[in-house]
């Protein structure tokens, strides 16, 4: 079965797209089939995965307005085991394109369903992770992938303004829980560009700890400029330098991932 | 006469909310009346400046949505000139609510012309500059920012993924500057964040300075935690720490910005 996870926090800057393509990369590296769906406007998740915005062809708007199935939108990246799906500047007009539209908020939902019956026939790949990247919003889009997901990953950055909207993000979660999609869980809160060197990452980490207990990974991403400019080669940080601190925390991250899957 | 600035850039994280509440506090310093307008549902620059969620009674929700004026939703700040209309959670819904409204791009500007009418009459204070903090994105409450200023100041930090949402931000003052507000312009780009320990700085600098020329301000705001210290304390960098780098910058960038007003 394909585990669907969200990688959401509207708060801008967090560390989200560069969670997804890392998690995901490491996720491969261990021999899981990973697609990373792409519906950020910006499409950062798609172009530090190598994947220009002159070569993307279909993509996660396509899927979204019901024009293309995942398996049409789906290309490989050079990381074996890992395919992307890459977004649009049209994402951006989402919002107001499905503001009638009745089922605005399950299309993702609906085209993850039907991609599950290409599989059945054979005619689609199957993964065993979907990781999708969303924009610092909770827009219809953002709805959209926490409507098609098994689990939303929340990153967390270690400074303040990032505390603030936690609180924001969860009743989000709980509302969709409770309308959209029942089954939806959290899968885990990553805290990301931790900096031993300043006090501020120290608290910031207590804090979600005291009030999220073990809902936190154990695994903590430290600040490293090395992950930073592995975007610029289109290159996740695995590839980049996987020697790095950014990297090892990663596959760590990805070990303790998989560990929550099995006893779920 | 006001001049009204958006502060804006729909990539997460940049430091578009630190900038308007530095920015702010130093114009006032020098004894500018300022009012900032938050529009982020976050309400990270509410939060900055000391005024808690509960204590928000009229907020830029209300502006928007024509339930009260700007004078009737401003309320003080503990820093001297500095004036304050708080962000809400349900700025999160108003993409939708206004999706029918046929003047849903022009709330803000027309908010601002009461606002002018108000002063003339002596009903409401007169501010030398409102600065408008905008969330990470390009929807329609960003876009009633960027339709109500007369400039745009746009953080940038030192980072890849920053640059690539450079285009599509120019692009989209472009398509306001066209249609919606034809006096609107480029006030300048102001690199943040930026690290002298790492080359991905100075290459992003280089970069954009290259592109851009004289929009780039001279003024590069340094990476320094007592910057991000700050806002848990509800003060600007200013207030709590006047003497740190990032602080002096920002005084710098205020008598930078004042240096273009006048020669404008
Ligand atoms: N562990 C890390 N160490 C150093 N830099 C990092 C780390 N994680 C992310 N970054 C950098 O921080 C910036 C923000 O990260 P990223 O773009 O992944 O966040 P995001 O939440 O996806 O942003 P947005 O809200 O715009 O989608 C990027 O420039 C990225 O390269
Ligand atoms: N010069 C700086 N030095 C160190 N930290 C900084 C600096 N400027 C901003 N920060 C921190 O970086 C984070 C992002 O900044 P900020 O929240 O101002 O960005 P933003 O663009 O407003 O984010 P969003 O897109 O979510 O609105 C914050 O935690 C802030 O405290
Ligand atoms: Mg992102
Ligand atoms: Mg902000």
């Amino acid at each position: 079965k394909t585990r669907v996870i969200a990688v959401a926090n509207q708060k801008g800057g967090v560390g989200k797209t560069t969670t997804a393509i890392n998690l995901a990369t490491a996720l491969a590296a261990v021999g899981e089939s990973v697609l990373i769906l792409d519906i950020d406007a910006q499409g950062n998740a798609s172009t530090g995965l190598g994947v220009a915005a002159s070569s993307r062809k279909l993509t996660s708007y396509d899927v979204i307005m019901d024009e293309a199935s995942l398996a049409e939108a789906a290309i490989a990246t050079r990381i074996p085991n890992l395919s992307v799906i890459p977004a649009s500047v049209d994402l951006a007009g989402v919002e107001t394109e499905l503001a009638q539209a009745v089922n605005r908020a399950f299309r993702l939902r609906d085209a993850l369903a039907r991609h599950r019956v290409d599989v059945s026939r054979g005619d689609a790949t199957h993964y065993d992770f979907i990781l999708i990247d969303c924009p610092p919003s909770l827009n219809v889009v953002t709805i959209n992938a926490m409507t098609a997901a098994d689990a939303v990953l929340v990153p967390l950055q270690c400074e303040f303004f990032a505390l603030e909207g936690l609180t924001q993000l969860m009743r989000t979660v709980d509302l969709v829980k409770g309308s959209l999609n029942p089954a939806l869980e959290i899968q885990g809160i990553v805290l990301t560009m931790y900096d031993q060197r300043n006090n501020l990452s120290d608290q910031v980490a207590m804090d979600v700890r005291t009030h999220l207990g073990d809902k936190v990974y154990a695994t903590v991403i430290p600040r490293n400029v090395r992950v930073s400019e592995a975007p610029s080669f289109g290159k996740p940080a695995l590839l980049y330098d996987h020697k790095c601190s950014g990297s090892q925390a990663y596959m760590r991250l990805a070990s303790e991932v998989l560990q929550r899957e099995r006893t779920r």
